[in-house]
């Protein structure tokens, strides 16, 4: 790591490289939101599963034994009380990853809560 | 997170962000990453949100997660969001949301779809980022279609404390103002970020550097790939430009020397 993070302005980085392109998906919402979710989830399944392993894992390491224990056991509950469709899509990410619901529910929430 | 709205001289509107995610998760100290931030990228996917046929919205996602961080609604409005650090955070809105049953505050994931799917313009997209009662605290960088338009909303987790909504753009094409680009890292604009996170300063100096006349998707390119800009958190660059709809993303990796956030 160098001592000063700033040293110019980089001039030459665009274009970027073709191959650091993303995939594109359709997400259809005239689906059924178990649905939409299904094609794309089928295609990412070992990596998302890989990583919510891994979230897991920082989760109990960052919350401590306990707190981790009520999170995780509420999660279940937490997830039907989320509004449709989200609640539906939740499930239908679940069924194409072979994720339990409450490890996509704490996949969603991570974002939200990890300001902490 | 590092997010920039530009405008050139003809008063047409650039977006580009770095979605930074994982700091303290896991360094590898082998291979220099953060361990979360590299299991992200293979997960980061272009979305086309489609219905009746027809593109409602176009977004950058990790796949599995229902909300939408980066995204433009052509000829409407061009958005990212921007994580922000408070004592009050996300957690404090999480444990209200299950242990006592406050389900009145909304999700970050559920009010950025509601946005996109819902709001026709600038203006409606910009009253339903600012008042709505949220489960964390965020900022939200907002672009619209016509000259002066855009804004960096800060918010806090209630629905009546919403800061700095008067940060916007200038419609004057005076090259001299300074108004002609917002950049937002994860600060609150009337404070200096921190010594140990300024993104901002080498941001704001590289668009100074290059000029209003050379606004452009590749300045915000480059600009969001200057270190500490980029940086070992960085899973993703993505440019926008509203009035073509155009939206792109890239997976990003920053090679040694690279500062680790």
């Amino acid at each position: 790591v160098q001592k000063s993070p700033f040293v110019g302005c980089e001039v030459n980085a665009f274009p970027p490289n073709k191959s650091a392109a993303v995939p594109k998906y359709v997400i259809n919402l005239n689906l059924a939101p178990q649905d939409r979710w299904t094609q794309l989830i089928t295609d990412k399944r070992d990596q998302l599963r890989a990583l919510v392993s891994d979230m897991r894992n920082l989760t109990r390491g960052l919350l401590g034994d306990w707190l981790f224990n009520v999170v995780i056991n509420n999660l279940d509950h937490l997830t039907t009380t989320l509004p449709s469709p989200y609640r539906e899509e939740v499930e239908g990410i679940s069924k194409a990853s072979g994720l339990l619901v409450s490890e996509v529910t704490l996949y969603n929430i991570f974002y939200e809560v990890f300001t902490f | 997170c590092t997010s920039i709205i530009g405008q050139d001289a003809n008063g047409k509107l650039y977006h580009g962000r770095n979605l930074d995610f994982g700091l303290f998760l896991g360094w590898n100290p082998k291979e220099h990453t953060w361990k979360v931030a590299e299991l992200l990228k293979p997960l980061v996917v272009q979305q086309e949100w489609q219905r009746d046929g027809k593109t409602v919205y176009e977004s950058v996602n990790y796949a599995g997660y229902v909300g939408v961080m980066t995204a433009v609604k052509k000829d409407k409005f061009t958005f990212s969001l921007d994580e922000r650090f408070v004592m009050e955070g996300g957690y404090v809105g999480l444990l209200e949301w299950m242990l006592l049953g406050d389900h009145k505050q909304k999700w970050n994931a559920f009010i950025t779809r509601e946005v996109m799917e819902g709001a026709e313009t600038y203006e409606a997209a910009k009253h339903m980022l600012s008042h709505t009662r949220l489960l964390a605290p965020v900022y939200f960088i907002l672009g619209g279609a016509k000259p002066g338009q855009g804004t960096i909303i800060t918010r806090w987790r209630d629905n009546f404390h919403t800061d700095d909504l008067s940060t916007k753009l200038s419609t004057s094409s005076s090259s001299s103002s300074s108004a002609w680009f917002l950049v937002e890292t994860n600060y609150d604009q009337w404070v200096s970020p921190p010594f140990y996170d300024d993104r901002r300063t080498p941001a704001v100096h590289c668009l100074r550097a290059a000029g209003r006349a050379n606004m452009s998707l590749p300045l915000l390119y480059n600009v969001l790939s200057t270190r500490p800009v980029l940086n070992k958190l960085t899973t993703y660059t993505s440019l926008m430009q509203v009035n073509s709809g155009e939206i792109g993303a890239w997976l990003r990796s920053c090679d040694d020397p690279c500062w680790p956030w």
